[in-house]
This record gives structure tokens, C-alpha cells and sequence, in this order.
């Protein structure tokens, strides 16, 4: 079995604001398939949380149209974690 | 041979199996390895014993890797077990708790997912048990405490990512940790977690907003954890109860270990705050080892002189 690779997939970061913003978060994650890094899952996040998560490239347009219409801010923690994968093994010796 | 192991890089699984046997051959006098039980996929379960052989001394109990994906806590464990015989003789503090006290450390808890967070899936949290009517994988061993178990919004569902597995305690190596602090509850009076993520020093209840009844101490020999973590590079952490601090949780370690009578649990979320997440650069792991180190030696010292 070849290994998980993780190409151009997305670490989102939001700060729902209120309410409504947390639940438009719900719903992404009802219909995508978000990985939780921060709360670990959707039942903590709240308004006003910093919440962060993994999105795959496919599902990344989607979701980040939706956060630009519910006027969400947001940034992208990482644009490609399959990149940060590989650059986490960055001292070569002892 | 599974390679050279180094504590500025983040070692497999071989490696650090390689790298416990090296640890006893090296310092007999003063580490001990126990299998205190076996995973699902028949990986050994391995505690270092540190101190040396004398019955009646205070413990400390410290587990790493209890979520597969959260590499930097691994390193943290072989860091500690590292500098405390490394330093012992010529650093008074360590060589003062060596010589009165003895600490456990897991350096892997979930060595099933470790291992495939290696080879298969860096993102995998959870272990690698089956489930009855799931072709999902895993539990969250961190749910998976007797604990107000399965109390909390987590759902049921095998698929989701903190699933809390069937039962307290259903899991392997849930059972042979919790065993395992059970059969030495007279001499452990802590119990230190380490996860990654969010650089927070955190207390119980997770599974209430209720507060311990010794939170007063908890809260200030967290606040200076904190303090000292900072000391070195500035590395800001927050500390607090679990439920308020980060989220409500139920079936935790901490939580657990604390109601078995163990007053004195924290659990840290080490580096870093969301830049790298989960794939904190092996560049970093020496500073983040360092600093935490100066939190888990204050509070050994603490144990030592105020723990009764």
C-alpha cells in the first residue's frame, strides 16, 4: 500500500466571529471532509475561536468560497502540507 | 540494523526500540526497561524506569505519543530520559531528584499508530484497532479512560476522529498503562502527559467545568510551569483546567489518573501554536525539548518536597 500523500492539501485557520459564522463551519464540515488540528473536533468550535483545519486540494476552492461569502476571516496556516511534510526533516545530522 | 538514532531528529519506531535497549546497556545502574504490555498489532508496550532500586521513593509517571501524529512529543520523552542520566552527578537539581525519586516514562503510548503515522499516513491520530460493523480504524486513547467515559459530544462513530473506542479502557494499551499506574499507585504522586499543538500547560477536570479540589496548587505550580517554559526563548504557553483552558473532554488520561488519587496531573501541549501544527520542524525540537525541560524539572522538585 503506497503511503497517504497530502499534495497541496490546505491548512486553514478562522476565527468564526459570531453564531452564525460557527455554524457555517458546521455545515462545511458536515459536508466536506475537514481533519480538526484545532479544537479536535466540530463539536468545540465555538465563536470566536481560533479554529484550525486540513482540507484536501479538491475540497480547498469550495471551502474557501464559502468562508469569502459568510465574510469569514480566515488565513491558510499551510499551502501545501505534503511540502511541509517533507520540510519538517530539516537537520541532516547530529 | 534500524539506523542511527539522534535526539535532534525524530526517530521510527525501530529506532527508538534500538534506542531503549541502548539506554539499559548503557546505564544499568540507573535505567531499567519494562514491558508492561502489548498493542493490538503485537508491538511492546516499553516503560524506562529511571532512579535507581530503592522501595518507599516518590514517582513520577510520564507518557508520550498518545496521539500518533504528534511527533514531538516522542522526542521530548527520549530528550528527557537523555538528559536526566546525562546530567545526573553534575547537575545538582537532576542528581538531587535521582537520588530520591524514580520516573516511569513511556516514550511511545500508541506504537501501532506511531508507526503508521510513519509509513502509511503522517496525519493519523488515533490507534489501529478494529471495530465490529466499521471498516473505520482506530480509537482516540486519549477518550479511552475510565474517565466519565463517552460522556462527552464525541461521537460514537468509529470514523470520527475521537472516537472513544467500546468501553473505558477497551483498548490494549490503554489497559496495560492504566494497569501498570494502578500496581505502582503508592509511589506515583504525578502524572505528566505530553501532547503537541497549542503550547498550553493543562490541569484537570477535562470532563467538568467543575474545579479540582486542590486547584489552587495545581493553578500556581502550573503558572510557574509556564513561567519556566517561557524562560528560556520566550515560547508563550497558557495553563488552566483542560474544560476551559482548551476543551471539554471526556475519558482523558489526565483526568483519569487524577480521580485514581494521583493529585498532582498535568498534561502539556507542546510546540507550536499553529505555524508548523503537527509537523514542527526537527530544527525545532531541541529548543522545544530544552524548555520544557525547565517545567518538568520544577515540577519533580515540587513533587519531591510537597507531594505526600
Amino acid at each position: 500500500r503506497a503511503p497517504v500523500r497530502f499534495d497541496r492539501h490546505k491548512v486553514f485557520r478562522v476565527k468564526p466571529q459570531d453564531e452564525t459564522q460557527a455554524e457555517v463551519i458546521t455545515h462545511l464540515a458536515k459536508t466536506n471532509e475537514l481533519d480538526f488540528w484545532y479544537p479536535d473536533t466540530i463539536h468545540h468550535v465555538a465563536a470566536n475561536m481560533t479554529v484550525d483545519f486540513r482540507v484536501s486540494e479538491k475540497e480547498s476552492p469550495s471551502i474557501q468560497a464559502a468562508l469569502d461569502q459568510s465574510k469569514m476571516h480566515y488565513e491558510v496556516l499551510i499551502h501545501d502540507l505534503q511540502e511541509e511534510i517533507e520540510k519538517q526533516f530539516d537537520v541532516k545530522e547530529d | 540494523s534500524p539506523g542511527r538514532h539522534s535526539y535532534a531528529k525524530y526517530n521510527n519506531w525501530d529506532k527508538i526500540v534500538a534506542w531503549t535497549e541502548k539506554m539499559v546497556k548503557k546505564r544499568p545502574e540507573m535505567v531499567s526497561r519494562i514491558k508492561i504490555g502489548s498493542t493490538i498489532e503485537d508491538n511492546p508496550l516499553y516503560v524506562l524506569k529511571i532512579g535507581k532500586e530503592h522501595k518507599g521513593r516518590k514517582a513520577i509517571f510520564m507518557d508520550c505519543g498518545i496521539h500518533a501524529r504528534e511527533w514531538v512529543s516522542p522526542a521530548f520523552c527520549q530528550w528527557f530520559v537523555y538528559q536526566a542520566t546525562k546530567s545526573y552527578g553534575k547537575n545538582k537539581i537532576m542528581t538531587k531528584l535521582l537520588d530520591q525519586m524514580n520516573f516511569y516514562v513511556l516514550p511511545v503510548f500508541n506504537v501501532d499508530g506511531y508507526i503508521w503515522s510513519w509509513t502509511q499516513n503522517r496525519m493519523w491520530r488515533k490507534n489501529r484497532s478494529k471495530h465490529h460493523n466499521s471498516t473505520c480504524i482506530g480509537t482516540d486513547l486519549n477518550r479511552n479512560f475510565d474517565a466519565s467515559w463517552g460522556a462527552s459530544q464525541s461521537s460514537h462513530n468509529p470514523c470520527k476522529e475521537t472516537y472513544p473506542g467500546t468501553a473505558p479502557e477497551s483498548e490494549k494499551e490503554t489497559a496495560a498503562v492504566a494497569d501498570f499506574i494502578r500496581s505502582h499507585l503508592e509511589s506515583i504522586k504525578a502524572y505528566l502527559t505530553f501532547h503537541s499543538y497549542s503550547q498550553m500547560l493543562l490541569f484537570p477536570y477535562g470532563y467538568t467545568s467543575k474545579l479540582p479540589p486542590n486547584y489552587q496548587e495545581l493553578d500556581k505550580v502550573a503558572k510557574i510551569g509556564a513561567e519556566a517554559l517561557s524562560s528560556r526563548y520566550e515560547a508563550h504557553y497558557i495553563y488552566g483546567p483542560i474544560a476551559s483552558t482548551i476543551y471539554p473532554t471526556s475519558g482523558s488520561s489526565l483526568d483519569w489518573a487524577y480521580e485514581l488519587g494521583i493529585k498532582y496531573t498535568f498534561a502539556f501541549e507542546l510546540r507550536d501554536r499553529g505555524k508548523f501544527g503537527f509537523l514542527l520542524p526537527e530544527s525545532r525540537i531541541k529548543p522545544t525539548c530544552k524548555e520544557t525541560m525547565l517545567a518538568v524539572k520544577f515540577i519533580a522538585k515540587y513533587i519531591l518536597r510537597n507531594a505526600s
